[in-house]
C-alpha cells in the first residue's frame, strides 16, 4: 500500500542536505551547479 | 473502519479548478533568476549525446578534473551561481589567482624578481576573456591588497 | 479624486519607464531616485490612496501583458521558455520596482522604527498582488494562470531575502559601529534578523491569503512557493543561517503553511481514488515532507501532533513519514535487534518536544474540570460512561462521527499526567495499570464503537515515534490494553491499527515497529493464540514473514 517513496526521485540516501538543490515538487531532476544561485563574491559578477 | 466520504460541494468546485490549473505546468524556470548571458532555450541535442547530468558533476573533484578554458568559460559565462564558484575554486588548485582591481585570473609563470609582503614583480599569465586565450604580461605587479 | 482612467494612463507610462530603464544598461540605483521623482511629479506617491491604486493598475498592467504573451505562445509557436522570458521580462522589471520602492522607503539610519515603512510597503503591495490574484480567479475561472504572480512573488522573496544590505540598510559593520553592538560579523545581527521574519511574515500572511482553499486555482504554485528552496532556507534554517548559525524561530511561519496544503488535501485523501490534480498535489505535498523529513527531521519532531491532526487516518503512510522523524543527533538502535530492552536506552526517560500547545484544544472542554477530577480522585465515576459522548461530533455523519483533533489531544493529555505520575524512569507494563489514567484508555477502549475505537487506537499508535517517554508510555499502554482486554474484538483492532500501519511502503516509525514486534514476540500475550492472526492465507502469511525478521 502507498507507493515505494523512491519514485519520488528524491536521493534520500544523501548526506548532503536536499532542499538547496531541490527543484521543486513538480520536476523530477535536481539543480544543477549552474542553475543554483550562490553567493559568491561580487567582484565575481562581471557581466 | 471509517470508509469513504461523500466530498462537500466546495470540495467539488477545488476539484474542478485543481483540473483545470494542473494543466498549466510549473517549470523550475518560473523560479529562477533569468540568466541574460545564457541562452534562454537550451538546444535540443542529438538523443546519443547524455542527458542526464553526469553523476557527481556538483562537486569539487569533478571541476578539479576539467580542462582550464573549460573552468574559464563557467566562471565567466555562469556569473552568480554554484557552477561559477566551483569553478574558481578548480581554478585556484591550479595556481591562478583572481585579481580584484582587474577583475582577471593571473598565473605566476616564472618566479618572481621582486616579492615583498605586499606585492609580487614579475611575468604573469591572464586568461583574456574577450580574445578568449592566455596572454602574457611582463613586468606585472601582483598586489596583495587586490588578491581576492 | 483622479479618475481611474487618468491614473491608468500615468500607470501605463511609468511603467514603460521603468522597464526600459531597468533593461538599460545603467544600474537601477543609479537611476531610481530619478525616476522616483517623477513618480512624484505624477502624484503617485502623495497619498496612501494613489499608493494602493497605482500598483494595483501596475499589477494589473503586467499580468494581463503575461496573459496576452502565453494565450499567443501557441499561435507564434514560441518555446513555453521563449514564451516565458518575455514574460518575465515584465514581471521582473515590476517586482525590481517593488523591491528599490521597498529598500528606499523610511530612512536607512538603520534603526529599528525605520524599517517599519519598509514592512508596511511591502505588506501593502503583498496584500494588494494577493488580492488581484483573488480576484483575477473569479473572473477567469479555468483559465486563471498562476505565473504572473507566483514569478513577481518568488522573484521578491529571492531579492528581499538575500542579505543584510538588500533592504537599503548600511552595511553590518555600519550596524555595528551606529547601534554600538560589538557583534561580529560572524554572529547574528539582531536587527536583520528581525526585520527578515518581518518579512517572511509578510509573505507567510500573503500565502494565507492564496491559501489553496481560498484560491485552488493558485494551489500548485502555492506549494512551489513553501517548498521553494530559499522559503524552506529562510524559514527553517532562520534568516541568517549559515552552516554554524541555525535558527528555530521561523518554524512558526513555516508550519501553518504545511498543515495548511494537508487540510486542504484531507477530504479528497479520505477517498481512495485520487483525481489526476490531486494525485499530482498530494505527491508534491510528499516531496516536500520527505526534504523536511531528510533535512530537518527537528521541524517535523515538534510539528508532529499539528500534523497528525491535519492529516486523515486513512493516509497512513503520509502520517508515517512525519512519525518516522527522529531527532539527527540520535542513534536508533535496529528494531529487529533480538532482546532489545527499549528501558536501557538513555533517550527513553526524555519527554519529546512541542506537545504543549496541542492541548490547548482540551483548554476550553466543557469535561476538562471531570477530566482532571477524575485524574485527580477517580471520581465523578459517571464522567466515564460520559466520555465517549463528549469525544462525538454533534450531527456528525458515518466516517465523521468523532472529534479526531479531540480525541488525540486527550490520549496525549492523560498519557502525560500518566507520565508525569510515574515519572518517565518508572514506566513498565506494572506501573502504568491500575491508575486513573489507565482506567480511561480501558475504558475507551471498551465503550467505544468500531470508528471511534480506530481512532483512539490510531491517536495512541501515533504516539509511536522515536526513542522518548511518549513512546515508551503509549507503547506499554497499547500492549497492556491488548493483554487484558476480555474481548477479541478489541484485540484485533489493536492488531489492525499496527499492521495497516506496517504494510504501507516505509518508512516506518521507530516505535511502531519495536511495539509489534514485542507484540508478536512476548508469549504473555498469546499473539499466535487469535484466530484473527489466520482469518486469511496473507495475513498468516505476513505474520510469519514479520516474525522471522525478527525471531
Amino acid at each position: 500500500l502507498g507507493i515505494d517513496l523512491g519514485t519520488l526521485k528524491l536521493d534520500l540516501n544523501s548526506a548532503e542536505n536536499l532542499y538547496s538543490t531541490f527543484c521543486g515538487p513538480w520536476s523530477d531532476q535536481p539543480l544543477k551547479p549552474h542553475e543554483m544561485d550562490y553567493p559568491v563574491p561580487h567582484e565575481y559578477l562581471i557581466n | 473502519p471509517l470508509g469513504p466520504v461523500q466530498l462537500p460541494k466546495q470540495c467539488l468546485y477545488q476539484l474542478h479548478m485543481l483540473e483545470a490549473a494542473c494543466r498549466h505546468t510549473i517549470y523550475p524556470v518560473d523560479s529562477q533568476r533569468l540568466r541574460p548571458y545564457l541562452p534562454p532555450n537550451p538546444c535540443p541535442t542529438p538523443s546519443y549525446y547524455p542527458q542526464q547530468a553526469l553523476q557527481h558533476s556538483d562537486s569539487v573533484e569533478f571541476f578539479h578534473r576539467l580542462s582550464t578554458e573549460t573552468l574559464f568559460f563557467i566562471f565567466y559565462f555562469m556569473e552568480g551561481t554554484k557552477a561559477q564558484y566551483l569553478a574558481a575554486k578548480a581554478l585556484k588548485k591550479q595556481s591562478w589567482r583572481f585579481h580584484t582591481k582587474y577583475m582577471m585570473w593571473f598565473q605566476r609563470h616564472e618566479e618572481p624578481k621582486t616579492i615583498t609582503d605586499e606585492y609580487e614583480q614579475g611575468t604573469y599569465v591572464y586568461f583574456d576573456y574577450e580574445k578568449w586565450g592566455q596572454r602574457k604580461k611582463e613586468h606585472f605587479t601582483f598586489e596583495y591588497r587586490y588578491l581576492e | 479624486v483622479e479618475s481611474d482612467s487618468e491614473l491608468l494612463e500615468k500607470t501605463e507610462r511609468l511603467m514603460r519607464d521603468w522597464i526600459n530603464l531597468y533593461h538599460s544598461n545603467t544600474p537601477p540605483n543609479k537611476v531610481f531616485h530619478i525616476y522616483v521623482q517623477s513618480m512624484n511629479q505624477h502624484g503617485i506617491l502623495k497619498t496612501d490612496d494613489s499608493i494602493t491604486r497605482f500598483f494595483r493598475l501596475s499589477t494589473e498592467l503586467c499580468v494581463d501583458n503575461c496573459y496576452r504573451i502565453l494565450n499567443g505562445q501557441h499561435a507564434n509557436n514560441a518555446s513555453v521558455l521563449e514564451a516565458r522570458t518575455k514574460c518575465f521580462q515584465t514581471l521582473d522589471a515590476f517586482a525590481h520596482l517593488i523591491v528599490m520602492l521597498v529598500k528606499h522607503s523610511g530612512s536607512n539610519t538603520g534603526s529599528m522604527s525605520e524599517s517599519t515603512p519598509k514592512i508596511n510597503l511591502l505588506n501593502k503591495v503583498l496584500g494588494i498582488i494577493g488580492g488581484v490574484a483573488i480576484h483575477d480567479q473569479e473572473i477567469r475561472n479555468e483559465e486563471f494562470q498562476h505565473l504572473p504572480y507566483y514569478r513577481i512573488l518568488i522573484i521578491l522573496l529571492m531579492e528581499l531575502t538575500l542579505g543584510p544590505n538588500n533592504l537599503g540598510l548600511p552595511a553590518m559593520n555600519n550596524f555595528q559601529h551606529q547601534l554600538g553592538f560589538g557583534i561580529n560579523p560572524s554572529q547574528v545581527d539582531p536587527l536583520y534578523e528581525s526585520i527578515q521574519y518581518q518579512v517572511l511574515n509578510a509573505f507567510c500572511q500573503t500565502l494565507k491569503l492564496l491559501k489553496p482553499s481560498k484560491a485552488p486555482s493558485f494551489a500548485f504554485a502555492w506549494l512551489d512557493f513553501i517548498g521553494h528552496r530559499i522559503f524552506m532556507e529562510k524559514c527553517l534554517n532562520g534568516p541568517n543561517s549559515t552552516p554554524s548559525i541555525i535558527s528555530t524561530k521561523g518554524w512558526i511561519f513555516y508550519a501553518p503553511l504545511l498543515i495548511e496544503i494537508i487540510k486542504f488535501l484531507a477530504p479528497f485523501l479520505r477517498n481512495v481514488e485520487l483525481p489526476h490534480s490531486i494525485d499530482l498535489l498530494y505527491k508534491g505535498t510528499l516531496k516536500v515532507l520527505l526534504i523536511l523529513l531528510h533535512d530537518f527531521p527537528e521541524f517535523l519532531c515538534e510539528y508532529c501532533y499539528e500534523l497528525c491532526d491535519a492529516i486523515p487516518p486513512n493516509a497512513i503512510q503520509m502520517r508515517n513519514l512525519v512519525l518516522s522523524a527522529f531527532p539527527r543527533n540520535m542513534r536508533l538502535p535496529d528494531p529487529f535487534t533480538p532482546n532489545l530492552k527499549i528501558d536501557s536506552l538513555p533517550e527513553i526517560i526524555q519527554s519529546p518536544k512541542g506537545a504543549s500547545n496541542t492541548l490547548s484544544a482540551l483548554a476550553t472542554v466543557p469535561f476538562r474540570k471531570e477530566l482532571d477530577s477524575y485524574l485527580r480522585t477517580r471520581s465523578p465515576v459517571t464522567f466515564l460512561c460520559e466520555l465517549r459522548g463528549y469525544l462525538q461530533n454533534p450531527n456528525g455523519s458515518d466516517g465523521n462521527r468523532y472529534n479526531i483533533p479531540l480525541i488525540n489531544a486527550l490520549v496525549l493529555f492523560v498519557g502525560q499526567s500518566a507520565i508525569q505520575a510515574i515519572t518517565p524512569k518508572h514506566i513498565s507494563m506494572s506501573s502504568i495499570a491500575h491508575s486513573s489514567h489507565m482506567d480511561i484508555f480501558q475504558n475507551l477502549a471498551v465503550d467505544l464503537d468500531t470508528e471511534g475505537r480506530y481512532l483512539f487506537l490510531n491517536a495512541i499508535a501515533n504516539q509511536l515515534r522515536y526513542p522518548n517517554s511518549h513512546t515508551h508510555y503509549f507503547s506499554c499502554t497499547l500492549l497492556y490494553i491488548f493483554a487484558e482486554s476480555n474481548t477479541e474484538a478489541i484485540q484485533e483492532q489493536i492488531t489492525r491499527v499496527l499492521l495497516e500501519r506496517l504494510i504501507v511502503n516505509r518508512p516506518h516509525p521507530w516505535g511502531l515497529l519495536v511495539t509489534f514486534i514485542e507484540l508478536i514476540k512476548n508469549q504473555s500475550f498469546k499473539f499466535w493464540n487469535h484466530e484473527f492472526v489466520r482469518c486469511a492465507p496473507e495475513i498468516e502469511k505476513l505474520f510469519e514473514s514479520v516474525a522471522r525478521s525478527c525471531m
